[in-house]
């Protein structure tokens, strides 16, 4: 770093000037009339006089709150009779929240009141430090990294960034911009070593809020899904290959916890965002799946799915299409979604059909075939080309008005052609349409009812059966929208349902079958 | 029908794994979400007392930072000028609001031991507090248990209630033994 | 399958687990009521 020489003395003097400021009594509301002295030891000091000098000043006195935090642990390691931990925390955050407070302030009065610019990239800056050192230190220290003083420092810089000041107020978009953005590069797949303390910090109540509640037109919203996905993006792999250690349970266990309260106090944000988190749950974690799915907004009234004889298309939502905020269309390559839409309106290229699962299928690797980012993109892009045109024609969809399309095509083309990887993948992005009711549930409810009414093949009931057994047996919750359709399949006769061998293959499935059956019933 | 793990029998399977393998049933049946510690059917937003993805507990209402004038807050430096905490002088009231608000802490303990020592008793299968009603001696009383009007503290309504009780003393927990009371008294300024 | 990246990932996170964020990493220092967890007994009120 070349550090000029002598820095490193200066800096240790003069946090410890602050620190012995912020702790005084003397130092008035908010350490205040401390700072306005203490700055003026800054200016003596020569610290102030340039971007670069400053930039020295903030590492160092980072570097330094961390190593006095893993000297005070390691003496707790060493005689943990003589400091118990509370006693350890309280000796780091003494020094840590003045560090804290410290920025605070220069960052509230760096500029002028108004000048929201040199506040925010001051903020960036401090912010890109205390990320930098936490990455070196993660990556030299390894398994010896310790995310306290990190978790910390965040935790209440941003509490304090967030108290009811106007000047802090007139700057709280970017602010929560400049931790979200801390919060993305510091994700678990990039810095594992501090996925715990990073889950606190995207939990933290007054994070929450912000993000979710109190950012006027739900700007927070993006953002935190963002982080969201960092963390499904994470998890993935160990939840895919059932990897579960110990460790990886307890943020698992985390996760759904957070998902929990999401449910509780934010489902239109889990309404307007499942598609993109869906994409990044592996498929075989239906529960955490089904939490996401549940979610409908909290004024609206479900109609008991055990409603005897419900008319599901006769209710008032049913024609509603329900908010997306992912850009699920993003991931088709260009030329497909040319092809694609030229089919949907002309059924040309005719080979468009039959080149379909070449352009899904990525490998022959059993599990790893195909795109499934893709395969979801298709089904909903074509689902939603299907309801507007069936509005188009003066219809709203209903088991009559979804067939013989184009778009049905494409539908029973994948449900014949895909083998059972693919066509798993594919009943399953439809399944994952099955929420509230709004026109997707209702469109690709009739949609799965209609493959397997149509179906020329065992199989493919089967695995319409199988994509809605699995996500019916796990604890709950379970969407509106699968318990209809499930509800529909097994008590409408036009499905013959109960005659299928795949229903009395094994005493167990017959079991499970007639116990779901009878919970639905 | 389906052999491989796409199919009905696939999920049979699975699901038979998961009997023997704790970690899949994670994924195949899924957790009781009810037992994590989150109350889903509160009426109030639960992210106010929210206090980690990683504890069952939510916030104790002492744990829900709120922007107060700097000037109510404890400065480390006049810490040792505030009096000690010394629960033996304080009322029933405030050592039941400290038993209450400090679970799974060294406080809750603490009060815990005053009450017993002024009389109460805690009900480990009721889990309440439980006192003789001044001058009512218990109707029954044997070597094992004794019958009649008791107040309980109700935390509900935060009132001491009258109540017919069927006392077995050995339902009612002995003295709290407390850890060492040093570490009430720490103070981080001393340390720093 | 988990690659070379999801296995350095696993054993950071095992590491990690071993000294778990605490309660009172969240809150503001009281000096007057830190937080002195303790084991209380399970008949105890919990929350």
């Amino acid at each position: 770093y070349d550090d000029p020489p002598g820095l490193n003395e200066k800096t240790e003097y003069l946090l410890r000037e602050w620190v012995n400021i912020y702790h005084s009594p003397t130092s008035g509301r908010d350490s205040t009339r401390g700072f306005s002295t203490f700055v003026q030891q800054m200016h003596q000091q020569g610290i102030l006089r340039t971007d670069d000098l400053i930039t020295r000043f903030f590492r160092l006195c980072t570097e330094l709150c961390v190593d006095l935090t893993y000297r005070l642990l390691q003496e707790s390691n060493i005689s943990p009779s003589l400091l118990n931990p509370t006693l350890v925390r309280a000796k780091c955050f003494h020094t840590l929240d003045a560090f804290v407070r410290l920025i605070t302030l220069l960052v509230k009065h760096s500029g002028d009141a108004a000048n929201s610019v040199t506040k925010i990239n001051l903020l960036n800056k401090v912010l890109g430090i205390v990320v930098g050192v936490l990455q070196q230190d993660h990556d030299q220290r390894q398994t010896e990294f310790h995310q306290m003083p990190y978790h910390r420092i965040f935790i209440m810089l941003f509490y304090e960034l967030n108290a009811p000041e106007h000047v802090l107020e007139s700057i709280n978009f970017q602010t929560l911009t400049a931790f979200t953005n801390t919060y993305h590069i510091l994700r678990p797949t990039k810095v594992p070593g501090f996925s715990f303390a990073w889950l606190e910090l995207i939990s933290y109540r007054s994070f929450i809020s912000r993000m979710l509640l109190q950012t006027p037109q739900q700007k927070g919203w993006p953002m935190y899904a963002q982080l969201l996905i960092d963390l499904f993006k994470f998890l993935g792999p160990f939840l895919r290959n059932v990897e579960l250690t110990k460790p990886m349970q307890v943020l698992y266990r985390g996760t759904l916890r957070l998902l929990l309260v999401l449910l509780h106090d934010f489902p239109e944000f889990l309404c307007d965002y499942h598609y993109g988190f869906c994409d990044v749950i592996p498929a075989n974690c239906i529960q955490l799946r089904n939490l996401i799915l549940s979610a409908f907004p909290r004024n609206m009234r479900l109609p008991d799915p055990f409603t005897p004889n419900l008319k599901v298309d006769m209710l008032q939502e049913i024609n509603s299409a329900p908010r997306i905020l992912t850009n699920f269309v993003a991931v088709m390559p260009a030329n497909f979604r040319k092809d694609l839409d030229s089919y949907l309106k002309t059924r040309a290229p005719v080979t468009f059909l039959s080149d379909l699962r070449g352009n899904l299928q990525l490998s022959n690797e059993p599990g790893m075939k195909y795109n499934v980012a893709l395969i979801n993109s298709l089904v909903l892009y074509v689902g939603t080309q299907a309801i507007q045109y069936i509005y188009s024609k003066g219809g709203t969809p209903s088991m009559s008005t979804i067939t013989h399309s184009s778009h049905m095509d494409i539908f029973q083309n994948l449900s014949v052609d895909l083998d059972t990887e693919g066509r798993y993948l594919f009943l399953n992005a439809i399944a994952n349409q099955l929420r509230y009711p709004n026109s997707h549930t209702h469109y690709f409810s009739c949609t799965l009812l209609y493959l397997f009414a149509e179906a020329n093949q065992e199989a493919i009931q089967e695995q319409i059966t199988r994509v809605l057994l699995e996500r019916l047996i796990v604890n709950r919750p379970h969407p509106w929208g699968l318990l209809i359709t499930f509800i529909e399949l097994i008590k409408n006769p036009n499905f013959k349902f109960w005659n299928h061998e795949f229903v009395h293959c094994a005493p167990e499935i017959s079991k499970l079958f007639e116990s779901v059956a009878r919970s639905c019933m | 029908m389906l052999m491989d793990q796409y199919g009905v029998v696939g999920l049979l399977a699975f699901i038979k794994a998961a009997e023997t393998d704790p970690t899949l049933v994670h994924l195949a049946l899924g957790n009781d979400l009810t037992t994590l510690g989150l109350n889903l059917n509160s009426p109030d937003n639960l992210y106010h007392k929210f206090q980690s993805p990683f504890s069952k507990q939510p916030c104790r209402p002492q744990d829900i930072d709120f922007f107060v004038p700097s000037e109510y807050l404890t400065n480390a430096h006049i810490r040792d000028k505030l009096a000690p905490i010394k629960l033996n002088r304080y009322g029933e009231d405030l050592l039941f609001y400290v038993y209450y608000t400090n679970p799974g802490d060294v406080l809750q303990l603490a009060a815990a031991a005053e009450l017993y020592n002024r009389d109460w008793r805690y009900h480990k299968e009721e889990r309440i507090w439980i006192t003789r009603a001044p001058g009512i001696d218990p109707r029954v009383k044997s070597n094992t248990y004794e019958q009649g009007t008791y107040y309980y503290f109700d935390c509900q309504n935060w009132r001491k209630v009258a109540k017919e009780f069927h006392l077995e003393y050995d339902k009612l927990e002995e003295r709290p033994n407390l850890p060492n009371l040093m570490s009430l008294h720490f103070n981080p300024a001393q340390h720093a | 399958p988990l690659n070379k990246d999801n296995m350095y990932q696993q054993a950071m996170l095992e590491a990690s687990w071993r000294h778990m964020p605490h309660p009172s990493d969240s809150e503001r220092l009281r000096h007057y009521l830190p937080r002195n967890p303790c084991p209380t007994p399970a008949y105890y009120h919990q929350t």
